[in-house]
């Protein structure tokens, strides 16, 4: 639980989340990565939307990392974002990075999308080969997971004891905005991202 | 690994949007600390597609601060719940540096005072050992006056003007033994400040990492 003094401008959206925000999905599952516990996730917005990131300053960016940020490099739109767990794809070579290219490409197919308005996240053991097929397997059962926050943000974890999100709604031009968010981290945390 | 997805339907520049993020990340997820190891794997993304059709938010729209000060809540919220999910914790430990000379001077010294595992072990064991903030202060490498120098566990005096405090060992365990601990330090040398969270360390880290591949 984290105390938030909710003023005129923000008010906390009870079991708010990354869908709260008006056109967004998500969803999450176990595709076969780790042994019982779910492991792909994903977040869809029905329009392209501008898009920021902030990534590791660790010299050895994992492949995903790469090319999430050659996708933003190229109209700074994203529309889709997948995230696996258990498989952090990192330190993997040549062969990490196609597979992080395979899993955007697949995930775009899978929406129609441009492979640039797709970004890939991984998370997890650092040297293994992400398991493809199960990943291809896991992306044809999205349509099955369709707004499941928490299903989401569970999806994302690694050795987190709970899932992680949020969202607030403020007033912009006497319009209703919402902020969601979801994230995940236990170890292996000192972020210094940039 | 830290990983964290922002989305909003509000209608953002993405210059302004970027801009925002990045500025905002170094006050929250990067002024949180577990263990002190940087992941190959960190990253933000935020998502802003628009469908609440406001006018688009720039730096220069009246209402950008609201806009903004929404996202440091939400990165602020999510880097306090990693914080305190950090592996075997018991207890969220916030750290709060006030009166530094400049405010990366506040930050360098409230995420070292956080990461420094004695800090966090003693958080662990309810013990008021002030000394090990001392110390983490000291090989900060920034320049401290120790004269001028507070330290307060939440509500509680442990050194003033550089000098230690005859405290209430009752209390100080009474107030270490909550979830949510907050270490105070003024160093009265500016008017920078800057907050950084981390947890306790306990048994339970190391068993858990012993074992995370196999």
């Amino acid at each position: 639980e984290v105390d938030l003094l909710e003023t005129e401008d923000y008010k906390v959206i009870s079991d708010g989340s990354v869908i709260s925000p008006q056109g967004i999905q998500a969803g999450g599952f176990h595709c076969g990565i780790k042994r019982k516990r779910p492991d792909l996730g994903w977040i869809y917005s029905e329009v392209p939307a501008e898009a920021a990131g902030v990534y590791t300053t660790n010299q050895f960016q994992a492949a995903p990392l790469k090319v999430t940020q050659e996708s933003l490099d190229v109209e700074q739109k994203l529309q889709s974002i997948l995230v696996n767990s258990g498989v952090a794809n990192s330190c993997t070579g040549e062969e990490g990075l196609q597979n992080a290219y395979n899993m955007r490409a697949f995930f775009a197919q899978h929406f129609s999308l441009p492979e640039h308005y797709t970004a890939v996240v991984s998370t997890g053991l650092i040297g293994t080969q992400i398991p493809m097929e199960k990943v291809k397997q896991g992306i044809n059962q999205i349509p099955f997971h369709v707004q499941e926050a928490e299903q989401f943000g569970r999806s994302i974890l690694t050795t987190d004891t709970f899932i992680k999100h949020i969202a607030i709604e403020l007033n912009i031009d006497g319009q209703k905005v919402i902020i969601g968010g979801a994230a995940k981290g236990s170890g292996m945390v000192h972020p210094n991202m940039a | 690994t830290m990983l964290s997805f922002i989305t909003t339907d509000a209608k953002v520049d993405q210059d302004d949007l970027s801009a925002a993020l990045r500025e905002i990340t170094q006050s929250t997820f990067n002024m949180i600390t577990v263990d002190g190891d940087t992941s190959t794997n960190d990253m933000v993304l935020a998502m802003a597609n628009g469908m609440a059709e406001n006018k688009t938010l720039t730096k220069d729209h009246p209402e950008w601060d609201v806009f903004k000060q929404g996202l440091n809540i939400i990165c602020e919220s999510l880097s306090k719940m990693i914080a305190r999910d950090g592996e075997g914790a018991t207890k969220l430990i916030e750290v709060e540096v006030q009166g530094a000379s400049t405010h990366e001077a506040a930050q360098k010294i409230s995420k070292t005072i956080v990461g420094s595992n004695l800090v966090k072990s003693a958080v662990f064991g309810n013990d008021a050992n002030w000394g090990r903030i001392v110390n983490a202060l000291g090989y900060t490498g920034e320049p401290i006056q120790l004269e001028k120098l507070n330290v307060y566990l939440g509500s509680i005096t442990v050194i003033e003007n550089g000098s230690p405090v005859l405290f209430n060992e009752e209390d100080a365990i009474t107030y270490l033994n909550q979830e949510n601990i907050q270490i105070f330090v003024d160093l009265k040398q500016g008017e920078s400040q800057a907050t950084a969270w981390g947890c306790d360390l306990t048994y339970d880290y190391v068993k858990i990492n012993a074992a995370y591949r196999t």
